[in-house]
This record gives C-alpha cells, sequence and structure tokens, in this order.
C-alpha cells in the first residue's frame, strides 16, 4: 500500500498554496489533518488516458455533520422530464435548509444523488469520488451507476448507503466505467490511512486537466481548544462556479 | 469542473455548519472564474467530526464560531486559488478586492471592495465580474484600463463613472473618471513580468467610499486554453 502512495505523489506538483493571513499555523496533511479522517487515491482505470490515479475516498471515523453545496435547480417540471425516477425525492429535497439555486439547471448524477442521501440524512461518512467521467446529462443510468457504487462501498465500509456522498468529474455525457470502479473498491478501502500520504493521493486522484493538486490544512484555537481544518479541491477549466 | 472535499474536527452544530460553508464557499469558491463555463458537476462537500474535544459552537453569532469561520474562510480561499492559479493555459492568476481605504486590487492577491455600496455582496459581485471578464489584454500584456473600467460597469452594482480610480500595482492609469498619463511600457513590463513568473498581477480599483469588502480570482485566457478544451472531446 504504502508504495503505491509514494507512487501517486510522483504524479503531479502540489500547487502552492497562498493563504491568507490569520490566527492559524499551516499544517500538512489535507483532508485527513483534522482528527477522524481518512483518506485514499488510487489507479481504477476509470482515466481515459494514462495511469494517475482516478479514484480516491475520504471518510470519517464517526458520523460527520455534512454541509453539501452544489447545484441546485427547482424546476421540477424539467426534472420530471428527465428523470422520473428521482422527482419523488426531490420534492422531500425541497426542505433541505442549506440549499440555494443556480442558473445551471442541469445536475449531473452525483450531484442529483447528494441531494437525495442529505435530504434523508443529516451525517456522513464517506465521500467517493472519481476522475475521468463527469457523469452529467447522463439520464436515469446514470443516475443507477451512482446509485450501485455508494452501495457497494456502504457495504464495504460497512454503514448505510445513505452515508456516502458520491463526487464526479471528468467528461460530461459520460457515465462512469462502473466496472473498474466497483473492481477498484476493495483495494482504495484497503489503502485507506490517516497520513499526509493519504490526503496527497486522494487531492491527486480528484484531478482531471489540473495541473497541480490543491491540498492545504491548518490548526488554530477555538475556544480554547486546538482544531483543524483542511481540504482538497481539483479545478481548472469550466470555472465559474455558483453553488449554494 | 470544480470538486471539493473539507474536513474539520471542531464540534459544531448542523445548522450553524451549514451556514459557516455557504459564507466560506462565497467567499472563496464562487469568487473565481477562469472561462465563465458554469459546470453541472461543482460541488463543495465538508464534513465535520467534531472530535477535537473543543466546545460545542452552536450559534453563528458565537466568538468561537468567528474563529472557525476565519479558519474555514481561509482552507476554502487558499484552495480556490490554487484553482484559479491553475487554470487552463493560464499564465498568471488575477485577484480582485476592494479594501477600506477604498482601493481595489487585481493582482495575483488583490482585493476588491465596492466603494458606495452596501456590502460584502456587491463587492464581491464587482470583484468577480473584472476577474471573470476575459482579460484578454493581460494575457497581451497590455495595460487596458478601459476593458478593466468596463467590467466593473457592467458588474449590475451601481457607482458613479466619475469616483473610478484604477492603478496597476502601483502605477496610477485613471483617477476620478479620468485617464491619465503613465508610462505605457513600466506598466507592460509589470504584466509580462507577472506572465514569465507565473507571478502576480495587481489592480486597484476605487469606486467611491461604502464599507463592503470582495475578492475575486481569476487568470488570463491564453491560446492554450483552447487548444487544452479543444482536445478534451467527449
Amino acid at each position: 500500500v504504502s508504495s503505491s502512495m509514494n507512487e501517486t505523489s510522483n504524479y503531479i506538483p502540489a500547487a502552492p498554496i497562498l493563504l491568507p493571513e490569520g490566527p492559524w499555523k499551516q499544517i500538512s496533511g489535507g483532508v485527513t489533518a483534522a482528527k477522524g479522517f481518512k483518506a485514499a487515491g488510487t489507479y481504477g482505470g476509470l482515466r481515459a488516458k494514462g495511469e494517475k490515479p482516478d479514484l480516491a475516498l475520504v471518510t470519517c471515523d464517526v458520523d460527520a455533520i455534512a454541509a453539501v453545496l452544489h447545484f441546485c435547480f427547482d424546476s421540477s417540471i424539467l426534472i420530471s422530464s428527465w428523470f422520473p425516477a428521482v422527482r419523488a425525492d426531490l420534492c422531500a429535497f425541497e426542505n433541505f435548509p442549506a440549499c440555494a439555486f443556480t442558473t445551471n439547471v442541469v445536475a449531473a448524477a452525483p450531484v442529483l444523488y447528494c441531494k437525495h442521501v442529505l435530504g434523508i440524512s443529516e451525517t456522513a461518512r464517506a465521500v467517493l469520488i472519481n476522475a475521468g467521467q463527469a457523469n452529467a446529462a447522463t439520464g436515469d443510468a446514470g443516475y443507477q451507476d451512482v446509485i450501485e457504487c455508494a452501495k457497494a462501498l456502504a457495504q464495504l465500509l460497512q454503514m448505510r448507503s445513505e452515508e456516502v456522498l458520491i463526487e464526479s468529474t471528468g467528461v460530461i455525457g459520460q457515465r462512469i466505467k462502473k466496472e473498474a470502479l466497483l473492481n477498484t473498491l476493495p483495494r482504495l478501502v484497503g489503502s485507506l490511512s490517516s497520513t499526509i500520504e493519504g490526503a496527497d493521493s486522494a487531492a491527486i486522484a480528484i484531478t482531471t486537466t489540473d495541473l497541480v493538486s490543491k491540498s492545504v490544512a491548518i490548526e488554530s484555537e477555538v475556544g480554547g481548544t486546538h482544531i483543524r481544518v483542511g481540504g482538497m479541491a481539483k479545478g481548472s477549466g469550466m470555472i465559474h462556479p455558483n453553488m449554494a | 469542473t470544480l470538486l471539493g472535499v473539507v474536513t474539520t474536527d471542531a464540534l459544531v452544530a448542523t445548522d450553524v455548519w451549514r451556514k459557516m460553508v455557504q459564507v466560506a464557499v462565497n467567499r472563496s469558491f464562487n469568487q473565481i472564474t477562469v472561462d465563465g463555463d458554469t459546470s453541472t458537476n461543482d460541488t463543495v462537500i465538508a464534513l465535520a467530526s467534531g472530535i477535537s474535544g473543543s466546545t460545542m459552537i452552536s450559534s453563528c453569532d458565537s466568538y468561537e464560531a468567528k474563529q472557525l469561520q476565519a479558519c474555514l474562510d481561509a482552507v476554502m480561499q487558499g484552495l480556490a486559488k490554487s484553482i484559479a492559479w491553475d487554470g487552463e493555459g493560464a499564465t498568471c492568476l488575477i485577484e480582485v478586492l476592494y479594501n477600506d481605504d477604498s482601493i481595489l486590487k487585481l493582482y495575483f492577491q488583490f482585493i476588491v471592495k465596492v466603494i458606495g455600496a452596501d456590502g460584502e455582496a456587491e463587492a464581491a459581485k464587482i470583484a468577480r465580474s473584472v476577474a471573470s471578464s476575459s482579460l484578454a489584454a493581460i494575457y497581451g500584456r497590455d495595460p487596458n484600463w478601459g476593458r478593466i473600467a468596463c467590467a466593473a460597469g457592467y458588474a449590475a452594482i451601481p457607482f458613479h463613472p466619475n469616483e473610478l480610480c484604477i492603478s496597476l500595482g502601483d502605477i496610477l492609469l485613471m483617477d476620478g473618471g479620468q485617464p491619465l498619463p503613465f508610462d505605457r511600457a513600466a506598466a507592460s513590463a509589470y504584466l509580462r513580468k507577472a506572465g514569465e513568473t507565473h507571478g502576480t498581477v495587481e489592480i486597484h480599483i476605487s469606486v467611491g467610499k461604502g464599507p463592503g469588502i470582495g475578492q475575486a480570482w481569476g487568470c488570463d485566457l491564453s491560446y492554450d486554453y483552447v487548444k487544452i478544451n479543444a482536445e478534451y472531446t467527449t
């Protein structure tokens, strides 16, 4: 496991992270810096080209409260014409307090899925991210792919599938390479660790056309206790987000 | 597409955490732009494990909440800037922010604040309008104050044009709505140097005396962007 993670870090360099000044110090570890989190990134054959890792996983040892900000649209008529299977769920979603709407009325299958599960559960314990296919504009089939992947991962992690959140990035219009993804899950779960390498490999695995990986963590004191906030991100093209 | 996962071990109530994450996203990821193309997949997921041992933060108004908000803003802004810095084909990052002394800066790290506007949201809107204009002139190393003024002007935030002041780095290009004579060679050299070092372009803009602060980040538009996206086929 450690050798594969070392290989991961050889693919693209880390971005220079320009943090604003403040009462914190930058520490390493990205998404694993905060207590209770593990991460992993591995190659699952999902990318169109090359063998850079393309599947990442972030898990939390305990029920983590989740806040998800992504695309939402309120044209349920539009929804019913495209995704009859999810329509009822989305109506329930209307009660989701932290939502706002964007001008983009097309939402990818993983986005619809996240809305659905967070409409019925306030906590999450795993985020699975694939790079290579965006699973957007892929209709019912794309949505079913997401459900299958979430279910398979939940079984491996012995948690409810509603506790799994999914992000996808890559070519819009393409469904995920589901078999390759499902076959890779055991190895991905097996390589989970709370180490810096785990976080770094996940930050690389979520990239597409990025030339650098983006990962940062800080430690500060809140109410007299040391807390940590960390994160990873990807993005290089199609960047003009209106998230709420 | 922009994806993000943010984690913390702070102990915070669900509704407070959600509000914080929304505020931080609006001060970071929602203020970046590379190509004006809003993806179908942009998502930021923020998880709080609560096992740091800190006391529960159950109100957005508490001092601890403000401390955690500042940390969240910092992490998300750090990641957001690195995305704009890595814009496809970009040679330099542009960040826009105004500040209290009524100056807008447009640079690897610049600050936009709408002077005379109601607050943060208005400042942020102008900042992103300037950052998201193609600003191809930046790639062309052209100190084109007119295009920057234009982008500030179509942000749909009212300000009086006679209060507009624009400078590139510390080279003043426009003041009180009037273009000024300036050293064109020095201004172009400033832009060229930023491009060669994948470094910083700093532009200051003032449009009045308002209270709000906002910032935004973008990058210059180069031929490579077209090339990269022409080959990224479905």
